[in-house]
């Protein structure tokens, strides 16, 4: 089979901060973030592995850091806990594997890949998916390991507008988190 | 919301998204990341799709399953394909953005609002990252 040319591109979110309130120490942080999801999946792909590791490592390492909405770091619903989404397909065969409204995997996207290989599903979402995720052995945290006093305090300042019937002045990195 | 796409030495090629979804966020909603066809999709005959933003719209309008279909009807090269969706999904409030890669050639990152947090590896494997326009 002739070997084609690597590549790789990640995303952390379209809702950013508005280039104004980025300080610099910030802007560095998140420039190292998406620098080290993307050591963590080059480094499979250079070393031949599939796509689907090299995609499923990038997302784990953003998941992983809590500047970006996913996995450690996510925001919080009007009830004030996470509830998490993710999703994983391979285009060799279109395998695909997803989760919805799942709180305690680590990882969210180790899961969908989990239900992908060992459901016989695509997608699967709360209490039953989560668990499915324990009976395969997945390792379970609680929610505080997930929330951050950032997230925390966007969703205090939103509860409150909304309280107060004030418009919804929000910057994308607020809302979208 | 944060993803991935990926192409490897065989050409095969794989997409990933995960989120937390928006702040304050009614319990029980669901954005288009873990919807195949919406926030993620892979057809190595097409390419592979990362989404990020208003989710409502992306799901209402396929969009990853759109830019593949474009792109293996063959009316558009992907680059062409990506902006021109982006776009469209911005005219229908579908604020956000999209990373994709093809069976060839360079990763393709486009939004349609003030910044996405991206980056992608060039052939030698060197890392740009970018947050603004």
């Amino acid at each position: 089979m002739t070997k084609t040319l690597p590549a790789l591109a990640i995303h952390g979110g379209a809702g950013t901060v508005p280039a104004h309130q980025l300080d610099n120490e910030s802007r560095a942080a998140y420039h190292e973030g998406l620098r080290t999801a993307l050591r963590a999946g080059w480094k499979l792909l250079h070393a031949g592995a599939p796509a689907l590791d090299a995609v499923m490592a990038a997302v784990k390492a953003l998941e992983d850091d809590t500047l970006f909405n996913a996995g450690r770091g996510a925001v919080l619903t009007s009830a004030g806990r996470p509830e998490m989404d993710a999703a994983i397909m391979r285009g060799s065969d279109r395998a695909a594997g997803a989760v919805a409204g799942i709180c305690g995997p680590r990882n969210p996207v180790e899961a969908a890949r989990l239900v992908m290989e060992q459901s016989g599903h695509v997608l699967m979402m709360g209490k039953g998916a989560e668990a499915f995720l324990r009976e395969v052995g997945m390792e379970f945290l609680p929610a505080s390991y997930f929330e951050t006093a950032r997230r925390r305090a966007a969703l205090e300042l939103e509860l409150a507008r909304r309280a107060s019937g004030a418009p919804d002045i929000r910057t994308d990195a607020d809302r979208h988190g | 919301t944060v993803g991935a796409v990926a192409r490897d030495v065989n050409g095969g090629l794989a997409a990933a998204t995960s989120t937390g979804g928006y702040t304050a966020k009614r319990p029980g909603r669901v954005g288009d990341a873990p919807v195949i066809g919406a926030g993620t999709f892979a057809d190595d005959a097409s390419c592979a799709v990362s989404c990020t933003g208003s989710g409502e719209v992306f799901i209402r309008y396929t969009a990853s399953a759109e830019l593949a279909a474009r792109v293996r009807l063959g009316r558009e090269k992907l680059d062409e394909a990506a902006s021109r969706l982006i776009a469209e999904l911005g005219a229908r409030d579908g604020e956000g953005g999209m990373i994709t890669v093809g069976a060839e050639g360079a990763p393709v990152l486009v939004f349609n609002c003030s910044g996405m947090y991206r980056g992608y590896t060039d052939e030698e494997g060197v890392l740009w990252t970018a947050i603004h326009r």
